[in-house]
């Protein structure tokens, strides 16, 4: 009598887990904006056996993004999940796995993210700032501000804007800005960059660093502008990340679709 | 000689009472939320 097939895999197993975990660091390891994603929940997984110890395996991956930049060194387990009340960004991912011996590799991923509706953030918290188009013109401002008020200040590299990644207007009390950017040092010192901005550009792959700045222009009551810039130090740049893009979206990755 | 049950017969077997405790099995998927669900 054939043998019985085996059980179907719970979502919580751990070859499950084990799955997800390869799929989310593939995820985060091969995009290129924004920031990285949590797993949140296995939505499901299909094992599709090829013969001995050789699976295929779909997954369907509820992800949360986290407060860590694409580009920061900070390890996932370390980077916090962007809570409810700060508009959450969520990630649904379809991934294709082929399990050789036990070993995992990921053969296709796509991914698509989306901000939690306004509906539902005013409902539970009517005062907690939404997310703003990143062309939004305040937004833009805000940037822009922050970016010279960092390099008209600091005795380091002049920073230079890589990408967006997130803003948020609070319309009431008062009328406030908040927006978080990815930056590149360049080969100028700030006070280089006053005399021929033109020359100053982003320092070769081999030498890059990158950080990350937060800032909030508060417009009511009073004009105030607070800014803060970490940079990460130099690394071991991944194989190619290309350094400017629309955030806010995960794309499918070129030529690997899942079928 | 396989006699097929009558609907009845098998109405009453299913009406049989879960032994005290029974917990049916959670379904295999979708798995844990970790987070919150948006």
């Amino acid at each position: 009598v054939p043998a019985a097939p085996p059980a179907p895999l719970g979502c919580d197993d751990p070859e499950s887990e084990a799955a997800a975990e390869a799929a989310v660091n593939y995820i985060n390891g091969h995009s290129h904006h924004g920031y990285k994603f949590a797993l949140n929940r296995i939505e499901d997984i299909r094992v599709v056996p090829q013969g001995p110890n050789n699976d295929i395996i779909f997954l369907e991956l509820d992800l949360l993004e986290t407060r860590c930049h694409i580009l920061s060194p900070t390890p996932l387990d370390n980077c916090t999940v962007r809570s409810f009340a700060e508009h959450a960004v969520e990630g649904d991912c379809d991934v294709k796995l082929q399990r050789v011996d036990g070993i995992l590799s990921v053969l296709a991923s796509k991914c698509h993210s989306h901000a939690d509706s306004s509906e539902d953030i005013l409902k539970v918290c009517p005062d907690c700032p939404l997310l703003a188009s990143l062309n939004n013109t305040e937004v833009l401002e805000t940037v822009s501000a922050a970016l010279n008020d960092y390099n008209s200040k600091t005795t380091g590299s002049y920073l230079r804007l890589l990408e967006i990644g997130r803003a948020q207007i609070q319309h009431h009390p008062g009328h406030a800005v908040a927006t978080e950017f990815a930056v590149g040092a360049t080969n100028c010192t700030a006070k280089e960059a006053k005399a021929n901005v033109e020359a100053c550009q982003l320092l070769p792959k081999d030498q890059s660093n990158f950080g990350f700045c937060t800032a909030v222009l508060t417009k009511l009551p009073s004009q105030d502008l607070q800014v803060d810039c970490q940079l990460y130090g130099h690394q071991v740049p991944a194989p190619d990340i290309p350094l400017l893009s629309r955030p806010g979206v995960t794309y499918a990755h070129p030529g690997q679709d899942t079928s | 000689s396989v006699a097929k049950r009558a609907v009845a017969v098998a109405a009453q077997h299913d009406k049989v009472p879960r032994p005290v405790g029974f917990v049916p099995p959670l379904p295999p998927c979708p798995g844990k939320i970790r987070h919150f669900d948006i």
